[in-house]
């Protein structure tokens, strides 16, 4: 089974 | 002062009916080229980005930044006192605001609503999305997509969406079974069934359908969608929303650990 990534593991917190 | 009167405030209550089950509260950041908001869903999967441009509304005024703090939910009880034919105004003249002001007005302004609705402060935290450049990216017709997820589903909780020049196949695999749908490049005249693929690079990402049924609920915002992928990154779905601005969902993939 695949894995769900975070959002914020591909964009910066500003 | 900030003032935005929007002709068509259904475009209002629609944008807030296609977010209201992803996102709980969200901050509105109201300056002078428009309204801006990017909220994530609660999981941290999904992310929501709005922009509106005041060249898109009858009025805009905003003589300083404003960042209003809104619930959903309770935004959701005051727009739904709005006609669909009604202008919508937002109004606030103070520069802290604690409450936000809604006019909604009918065509022949013979019915005037005025509602206040109490702020709330949300601690900020916004991503820093940069401009990509998509290596795939399809525009279809909004309510075909949406469709295909739906039918998709009940198939199976994750869809791979694959692309190559020529074609787009979503493909599911679950305990009843597996299967797949290939849409096609079609330059057709007729909305529902054009296809247009701009595939630099071919991706096969797997995503959560459980959020791009959620996504699809800004389908009455535009009658075409599009998508747009690169490997490694998040899938951004986007509807245009006509001489105003854009919805932006962003969801992350699914990724064999």
């Amino acid at each position: 089974d695949k894995a769900q990534k975070e959002i914020k593991s591909y964009y910066e917190s500003e | 002062m900030f003032e935005a009167k929007l002709q068509q405030g259904v475009i209002f209550k629609k944008i807030v009916d296609a977010i209201k089950d992803l996102v709980k509260s969200v901050n509105i950041d109201a300056s002078t080229s428009g309204l801006s908001m990017q909220a994530m869903d609660s999981a941290h999967v999904a992310l929501v980005s709005l922009k509106l441009n005041e060249n898109g509304f009858k009025d805009y005024r905003c003589d300083r930044p404003i960042t209003l703090g809104l619930s959903i939910e309770n935004l959701s009880k005051i727009l739904k006192c709005a006609g669909n034919d009604d202008t919508i105004t937002l109004q606030t003249d103070e520069e802290e605001p604690s409450s936000l002001k809604f006019f909604f007005e009918n065509q022949q302004a013979s019915k005037i609503s005025e509602f206040s609705l109490n702020l709330m402060s949300l601690d900020s935290e916004s991503l820093g999305i940069p401009d990509t450049d998509y290596s795939s990216v399809i525009q279809m017709s909004s309510a075909e997509f949406s469709r295909i997820c739906k039918e998709l589903s009940s198939i199976s909780e994750t869809v791979e969406i694959e692309t190559s020049k020529e074609s787009v196949k979503f493909s599911v695999q679950g305990d009843i079974g597996a299967g797949s749908i290939t849409v096609k490049n079609n330059q057709s005249d007729k909305d529902v069934d054009r296809v247009d693929l701009q595939i630099d690079q071919p991706v096969k990402l797997t995503f959560a359908l459980r959020y791009l049924n959620m996504f699809n609920k800004a389908v009455s915002l535009s009658s075409t969608v599009s998508l747009n992928m690169s490997e490694e990154n998040p899938l951004m779905v986007e509807y245009k929303i006509d001489d105003l601005g854009s919805l932006r969902f962003y969801l992350a993939p699914k990724i064999s650990d």
